[in-house]
């Protein structure tokens, strides 16, 4: 179902771009 | 039994979006619209939230809450807000912001401007995801609707693309 596939990968995009701010490191300086 | 999925939400502007966002936080003045955020109380509430040591209870005790239709109030309100952003990238996150992104301070004062009002609310989304605590806010707000989550997303990519955040 192309319905079922677009909104499958709207949630994938949506995860995997939050899924790789949470893994990169705080932007402090230090 | 149904398996087709509903049509997609039509897609909130950036300023709706954010709100939707800056409501989870439960501030103590409120901020269901465009209107209650130009006094710049809640997003300074925010702001502590998102950084406790940054803006701490003595950046926050600058910010005037019996704003009422002061329009000097809310000016002042929303510079304090604007100028704490500033430095929190600068000094703290070490980047700068594109002039682009800055919001003109005018038109939410004057106009309440929600495009403008949108901007400022980028800038504080930009604080929460860079700073120590960006864990949880980020899984906040993978918590919202789908629709909201598309415009969080986006805006922090326009962020990202004019700050390399």
């Amino acid at each position: 179902d192309p319905n079922m596939k677009a909104g499958a990968t709207s949630e994938g995009v949506l995860a995997n771009f939050f899924n790789s701010l949470l893994s990169k490191k705080t932007g402090s300086p230090g | 039994m149904e398996e087709t999925q509903p049509p997609p939400q039509p897609k909130l502007p950036l300023c709706d979006s954010l709100m939707i966002w800056l409501q989870t936080f439960n501030t103590a003045s409120p901020c269901q619209d465009v209107k209650q955020l130009t006094s710049g109380v809640a997003m300074a509430q925010v702001l502590h939230q998102i950084d406790a040591a940054w803006f701490n209870e003595s950046w926050l005790s600058r910010i005037k809450e019996d704003v009422g239709d002061n329009w000097r109030i809310k000016a002042s309100n929303l510079k304090k807000v604007l100028q704490g952003i500033m430095s929190y990238y600068h000094e703290f996150l070490g980047q700068q912001i594109s002039e682009a992104l800055v919001p003109d301070l005018n038109q939410i004062t004057e106009c309440s401007d929600p495009v403008e009002l949108g901007r400022l609310l980028q800038l504080i989304l930009g604080c929460a995801i860079n700073c120590e605590k960006k864990q949880e806010h980020i899984q906040n707000i993978m918590t919202l609707e789908e629709s909201v989550q598309h415009v969080v997303m986006t805006a922090i990519q326009e962020l990202m693309s004019k700050e390399g955040l």
